[in-house]
Formats: C-alpha cells, sequence, structure tokens
C-alpha cells in the first residue's frame, strides 16, 4: 500500500483485497490476520511463518525432520523464499475452506504427495511417505506388509499399471475415495471469527 | 481395519504435519 493514508487504512485495503480473492469475509481475514500474527511471532517476531514456527504450531516443538510439514511449508511458500507471507497463508488456507472447489483440494494434495514435483505419485514416492508416517507414529510393520499395502494401493489408484499415479488418475481414485480428502478441508474455516473472538475487539469492519 | 485392507494414502493423511486443524486448537 503506497498510499499517504495512515497504516491502519492501507492494512484495511489489503485485507480487503485479500479477501476478494478468497472465500473469506474481510472480518474472517482480519481474523486470520490474527492468527497469522501468533504463529509469526512464536520464535521469530518478523511478521512471516518460518518452518519452526510451523513445525512448533503443529508438532508443539520446533525442532525434528518430518517430510509432511516440508512438503506442507513448500506449498504454502509460493515465492519459495524459506518463509509464509501472511497473503500466501491466505492463498493456502483458501484450499482448505470447506466451500472450496473439490478440484483445488484434489489439485494440492496432488502437489503435496508428488514429491520430486514430476507430475506424477511414484511408488517410491508413496514408499517413502508411508515410511515417514510409520517413523512418525512409531508404528512398527514388516516389509511384507508395507509392500502389500503400497501394491494394493497401485492396484486401485495406478490404471494404466505404469507403476506412477497421473494427476488424472489421481483425480478418479479420490473421487472413489473422498475421505483421502479430508485432511483437505477445515471446518474452522467456516466459522473462523468464532475461532478468535479476541480479534473482534480490533475489527474495524462490519461484514 | 486391518493394515492389508487399508490404503497408503489413508495411513499417510493421518499425518500430524498434515493435520493442520491443530493450528487452530490453541
Amino acid at each position: 500500500c503506497r498510499s499517504r493514508r495512515s497504516p491502519q487504512i492501507c492494512q484495511q485495503a489489503n485485507l480487503s483485497l485479500l479477501a476478494l480473492d478468497s472465500p473469506f469475509s474481510v472480518n474472517e481475514v482480519e481474523a486470520l490476520y490474527e492468527l497469522f500474527k501468533k504463529l509469526s511471532c512464536s520464535i521469530i517476531d518478523d511478521g512471516l511463518i518460518h518452518k519452526e514456527e510451523l513445525q512448533l504450531a503443529l508438532f508443539q516443538a520446533p525442532y525434528g525432520e518430518n517430510l509432511f510439514l516440508d512438503r506442507v511449508f513448500d506449498l504454502f511458500d509460493e515465492k519459495k523464499n524459506g518463509v509464509i507471507e501472511f497473503e500466501e497463508f491466505i492463498h493456502a488456507l483458501s484450499v482448505f475452506h470447506p466451500y472450496a472447489p473439490i478440484e483445488e483440494k484434489i489439485d494440492f494434495a496432488f502437489r503435496l504427495y508428488d514429491l520430486r514435483q514430476t507430475g506424477f505419485i511414484e511408488r517410491e514416492e508413496v514408499h517413502q511417505m508411508v515410511a515417514a508416517l510409520l517413523m512418525e507414529s512409531e508404528m512398527i510393520l514388516s516389509d511384507e506388509l508395507l509392500t502389500m499395502i503400497i501394491d494394493k494401493t497401485f492396484a486401485d489408484a495406478d490404471s494404466d499399471k505404469d507403476g506412477k499415479i497421473s494427476k488424472e488418475e489421481w483425480k478418479v481414485y479420490v473421487l472413489k475415495h473422498p475421505t483421502l480428502l479430508k485432511n483437505m478441508t477445515l471446518p474452522y474455516l467456516k466459522d473462523v471469527t468464532t475461532a478468535f473472538p479476541s480479534f473482534i475487539f480490533n475489527t474495524e469492519v462490519e461484514d | 481395519k486391518t493394515p492389508v485392507t487399508m490404503n497408503a494414502f489413508e495411513l499417510i493423511s493421518t499425518s500430524q504435519g498434515l493435520n493442520l486443524g491443530s493450528l487452530f486448537e490453541k
């Protein structure tokens, strides 16, 4: 905002613009700004979310490697500059809105699981993700069982049997198994102003 | 559900790193 008006008015204009391009109202964008501020000052108070801050929020600890956290962070960090800005935060959360188009959720999940960004979810990537999940949840599965699970998944999802799941195959597969997209919807986003009641003391906008 | 009837993505989707709902729970 380059206006000579007060910073509050500039910020209001920016939030309104963000709301226009999202499923959120201005009030909801303001409420999400409260969440963003909280997350972005948890370790380094610079108004940006660093990976360690997202990790702290999701795992209650800012250290340790987690493949899925890395993938989520990469997709939120659209500019690929190592931090999540508020605009990027709103863009990515828009996909998780209960009323966001299912195609956006399908695409986001595909990009999440396409670890090497080849345009396909490869068998090796699925193996890597299941192994990471087992490590994270301290579960132990025999190699044989793990292979069976992956075989079964590919038998269902990889319809042309080329050993990798294309975007089209992924779409058909998740539409057949919609529970796989369950974590792509955050019911909180439908009523975000209730989730952050503190924001109502700050708002200057009537929805 | 036994592990053999599970599919890999069902397992993967239970990761805490993919559960963004926890951002709103504190």
